[in-house]
């Protein structure tokens, strides 16, 4: 089942990694940036997109105008598997809400799903439309699990299982990031 | 099958993105570097570690003397999923043969592998010891089947498939890569 392998993949090659330091890394961020984004209206857990199509889109404010790049923090540098200091980080958004209120996130797509999705792309994957959406349920539940158990993640992140029923609704991503 | 999807995942989320710049990348490099190590004894593809154990190190002169690090390739930066401006990078790492001359090459570990380490470990991964040995080799012959049909990754990579037979040799890994 590849959804139980990218799930496993990404919490000991990535979550694993950097919800720990994610305190930390906001910490350092806020110091940096005067009034502080994250004291007013910030969430500081990282945000994790699972989009049940594995629709991934690279920039956040392409689905949604209501949503702006605002910084990225700062980089992580850790030795792994024979690359000097890989870089790990993540990006910080100003969303809007329905009162026009800013609100700062640090929000991405589960990447694993861009595997999925384009793993139902290319016909020698033997992996098609329907196994995908299965397998993207799949990778959330084994995730859930994998994360509850988690002492070094717990609190650190949430999960936004995102279904394509209200795509046409151009601010759906905005309102659902800030719902959580 | 994890090491299916974990292959996959290497291919599309990795290799298919960076192996396309090597050649530009060695080219900055080597035009920022007098005497560009690559023109004597350099090897301009991505040599691609597989230990049949999985058994990684995160710095290669830790399993050789015979390995240093030299520097890494410049920055390729890309918008991936959310995240603004993700780095990829290689580190070009300088290595003695026998005969002690120096060869300049782009080597890393698969990382995968390391995720199949891990689960071994896991108890709640169900994922065994001698599962992993048999998942490694799945990873290899499936990356070699997907690589060898792609257009975009030819002649640019070289996986190295590494036994644990002759690990009591102190220059096992330099040897096993100036061999390619
Ligand atoms: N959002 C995000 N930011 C990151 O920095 C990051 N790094 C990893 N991941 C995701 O975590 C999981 C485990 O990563 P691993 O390194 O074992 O496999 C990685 C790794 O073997 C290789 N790879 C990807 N990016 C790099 C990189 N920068 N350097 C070396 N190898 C890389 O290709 C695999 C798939 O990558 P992604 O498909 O981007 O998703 C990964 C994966 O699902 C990331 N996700």
């Amino acid at each position: 089942n590849v959804a139980h392998g990218l799930a496993w993949s990404f919490y000991l090659g990535y979550l694993n990694l950097v919800l720990p330091r994610l305190e930390d890394s906001i910490a350092e961020f806020s110091a940096k940036n005067l009034g502080d984004p994250f004291q007013t209206r910030g969430f500081r857990k990282l945000l994790i997109l699972l989009p049940v199509n594995a629709n991934i889109t690279h920039k956040l404010e392409d689905a949604d105008t209501n949503i702006r790049f605002y910084d990225n923090l700062p980089n992580t540098e850790i030795d792994r598997a024979g690359v000097r200091g890989r870089v790990y980080k993540h990006s910080v958004y100003r969303i809007l809400d329905e009162n026009r209120q800013v609100h700062h996130c640090v929000v991405e797509y589960a990447t694993p799903l861009l595997t999925l999705y384009k793993m139902s792309q290319e016909s020698s994957a033997a992996f098609g439309e329907r196994d995908r959406r299965e397998q993207v349920l799949l990778f959330y539940r084994t995730l859930q699990d994998i994360l509850d158990c988690s002492l070094e993640c717990r609190n650190r992140y949430r999960l936004i299982l995102l279904s394509d029923e209200n795509e046409d609704d151009p601010h759906f991503l905005s309102k659902a990031i800030l719902k959580n």
